[in-house]
């Protein structure tokens, strides 16, 4: 208000002088009102993000968990071109800093996201740019694996948002109260999978009044899927019954970004599914529909002691890269013309066929990227 | 960016023949995590 008392003022006086000099002096407002005004703003929505945030952790705390409601802001969301945003972020992040600002930038990361600097392996200075940095490996030993042969790990740092036991081929994960979404539209339509659950189904319903039909239906997908995984087709059906878990990990921007191997397992084959890249956060989980199976995502599945393992790893506006250090030339986020929902993904059985890329527990796998 | 872990592991619940190497989560939603540390076991029956 200051400054428009002023601006008021000195137009005027400067209209009663002279007419030319009243603009030029207006104009010297503008830039310093413009620049006060958008910092005004961007205060009062950081305020506002900060109240919302607090709200939900107060409710989170009385027990009281939100529902999916869709709200106009997702509406939103969905008109914008995020794919472009995100490599432009990309494009941003990767220019080079200056060596003597580096400490600087990446310490006010640090600051506002909570990463631990200890941590980093190289020195600030090393990195050239804030996406190397987002991406830096940790200190020999910072992140120790579990020693306890019959534990299964941890693949990332983050918040663990849900977990569970999963039942037959059509389960569902809940992505939040009252929407939930299928293991098979989030991982693609997996023979592996299906095997599994088909097998688990042919268990339960043996003694039931339909063995006959199930078991032809079953005989018949079973032809189909071991036609395309002769050697997997062994390991299956001879493992006794098991259950089927998912456990879903939410990565803050300020966590190290690096996926590692939760067991020893065979990777056989890795699905990359083009996609939007709504953001990730909490809000968008409540607000935005199919979000995990609409995203831009990386799918890696495969076999370990126990049977069925699958990794989904997925990408958000900020974090729109995934990178496999098992597949290096895959590349993710790219411009592409149309983006169809139905598209099925592009997948890639990796060699040799049956036994794949085997991975120690622990090993790097892949990592998420800006941009 | 998220990551969602499908995966195959020992019956939770003991089946038909008591199969004791049930797997179990070691983590509560809303846990902070890290690479390595366990988010569940089993026993070796």
């Amino acid at each position: 208000s200051w400054y428009v008392k002023q601006f008021r003022t000195t137009s005027q006086a400067g209209a009663s002088v002279s007419g030319g000099s009243s603009n030029s002096q207006g104009n010297a407002f503008l830039v310093p009102g413009a620049t006060v005004a958008t910092l005004l703003m961007l205060g009062v929505l950081h305020a506002r993000r900060l109240y919302d945030d607090k709200k939900v952790e107060e409710a989170r705390e009385k027990g009281i968990e939100f529902e999916f409601q869709p709200d106009a802001k997702a509406t939103f969301m969905r008109m914008l071109p995020l794919r472009s945003i995100s490599r432009v972020w990309g494009f941003l992040t990767n220019l080079e800093v200056p060596v003597w600002l580096r400490p600087h930038v990446y310490r006010a990361w640090a600051r506002a996201f909570h990463s631990n600097l200890e941590e980093a392996a190289l020195p600030l200075n090393d990195y050239a740019s804030l996406r190397d940095f987002f991406v830096r490996t940790l200190r020999e030993g910072c992140r120790p694996v579990d020693p306890d042969p019959y534990s299964l790990v941890s693949p990332v740092d983050g918040t663990i948002l849900r977990f569970g036991e999963l039942k037959g081929a059509g389960a569902m994960i809940e992505q939040v109260k009252g929407f939930s979404y299928s293991v098979s539209s989030l991982l693609g339509a997996s023979p592996l999978l299906q095997m599994i659950a088909e097998k688990n189904t042919q268990d339960e319903s043996i003694n039931s009044e339909q063995e006959s039909t199930q078991r032809e239906k079953s005989k018949k997908s079973w032809w189909r899927i071991s036609l395309a995984y002769p050697k997997v087709r062994e390991t299956v059906s001879e493992c006794p019954m098991k259950g089927l878990y998912y456990c879903v990990i939410y990565l803050k921007p300020g966590d190290y970004h690096r996926i590692h191997s939760p067991v020893d397992w065979n990777v056989l084959v890795r699905r990359h599914f083009s996609g939007r890249l709504f953001p990730l956060n909490e809000r968008a989980t409540r607000t935005i529909r199919n979000l995990y199976v609409e995203n831009e995502r990386v799918v890696l599945e495969g076999l370990w002691q126990q049977g069925f393992m699958a990794i989904a790893a997925i990408g958000a506006t900020n974090i729109g890269s995934i990178e496999l250090f098992i597949e290096p030339e895959l590349q993710t986020n790219r411009p592409r013309k149309k983006l169809l929902h139905s598209e099925p993904p592009e997948e890639r059985v990796y060699e040799p066929e049956g036994v794949g890329v085997m991975l120690n527990k622990g090993d790097e796998v892949a990592a998420f990227n800006m941009g | 960016s998220t990551v969602v872990l499908v995966f195959q592991a020992p019956p939770s619940k003991p089946s038909k023949n008591n199969d004791a190497s049930e797997f179990r989560f070691s983590i509560r939603r809303g846990d902070r995590i890290r690479v390595g540390e366990a988010l569940g076991r089993w026993h070796d029956s």
